[in-house]
């Protein structure tokens, strides 16, 4: 099965 | 202060659907722009991004930037005390406290007022790069909305792939496995449910089904849903609605 990925790995916190 | 009139009351009832089992509570940030929303769900694989722009109401005032944090169970509650038909006015002072709303029937001969507790969220806002995606694909949202219902019989994921044929999505699980490809096929004569591909580059990525169902609950707001893809970034789901849009981004899955 595919891992999740975490949205916060792409997007930077501002 | 906040006021803004919404003619098409049933407008705000379906974006409160559409986002509130993936975000409990988010801030709902009022400037002269319009009605604005970030929030990423718990697990932090998925974010909704919603804009109300200020020229879909009729008046919209808003002095002074507010950001108005609600829980979205509590407000879709109280959206269900309005009737499809009716106008409703969003109003807050300064303070922002409270968010009143009015529900006026068309024949303007029952008026209803709530008020709803609001709450400080620390938001943790993302910032979201402008991105050139290598595949868009539009499609009507209806079929959108089937592939993925059907496809969940099957598997908790969804393998998007995407050339300039067309796009197919399969998945694979303990009961077996199935596929449902959408051909380009702009010249159709129901332009509502064209296939439309902009590519860059043939993708192929996985996504969480449970997620892309949920995004789903925003087909009412749009007949047409827009799903654009690069490799190892996340993918963008887009409603476009008249005076504004609903945006879902959810991180792909990898490996093995």
């Amino acid at each position: 099965t595919p891992i999740q990925n975490d949205l916060g790995e792409f997007f930077a916190m501002i | 202060m906040l006021e803004a009139r919404l003619q098409t009351g049933a407008l705000l009832k379906k974006v409160l659907e559409a986002i509130k089992e993936l975000i409990t509570d988010a801030n709902f940030d009022c400037s002269d722009n319009g009605i604005a929303l970030q929030a990423m769900d718990n697990s932090h694989v998925a974010l909704v991004a919603l804009l109300l722009r200020h020229d879909g109401f009729e008046p919209y005032r808003c002095d002074r930037s507010l950001a108005l944090g609600v829980n979205l169970v509590s407000l879709s509650k109280v959206l269900r005390c309005a009737g499809n038909d009716d106008i409703i006015t969003l109003k807050a002072d300064d303070t922002a406290d409270v968010l009143s709303l009015t529900f006026e029937n068309t024949d303007n001969d029952r008026i209803s007022e709530y008020e709803l507790k609001l709450m400080d969220i620390d938001s943790e806002h993302l910032g979201i790069p402008d991105t050139t995606y290598e595949a868009v694909v539009q499609m009507s949202s209806a079929e959108f909305a089937r592939i993925c219902k059907d496809l969940q019989v099957l598997s908790d994921s969804v393998q998007i792939d995407v050339t300039k044929e067309g796009v197919k999505f399969g998945a694979k699980g303990e009961l077996g496995s199935g596929a449902v490809t959408l051909k380009q096929n702009g010249n159709v004569d129901k332009e509502e449910e064209a296939t439309l591909i902009e590519l860059q580059q043939n993708v192929s990525l996985n996504f969480s089904l449970k997620y892309l169902v949920n995004f789903t609950k925003a087909t009412p707001l749009a007949s047409r849903v827009s799903l654009s893809m690069s490799s190892e970034v996340p993918l963008l789901v887009e409603y476009k609605m008249e005076a504004g849009y609903i945006r879902y981004y959810l991180a792909p899955k990898i490996g093995e």
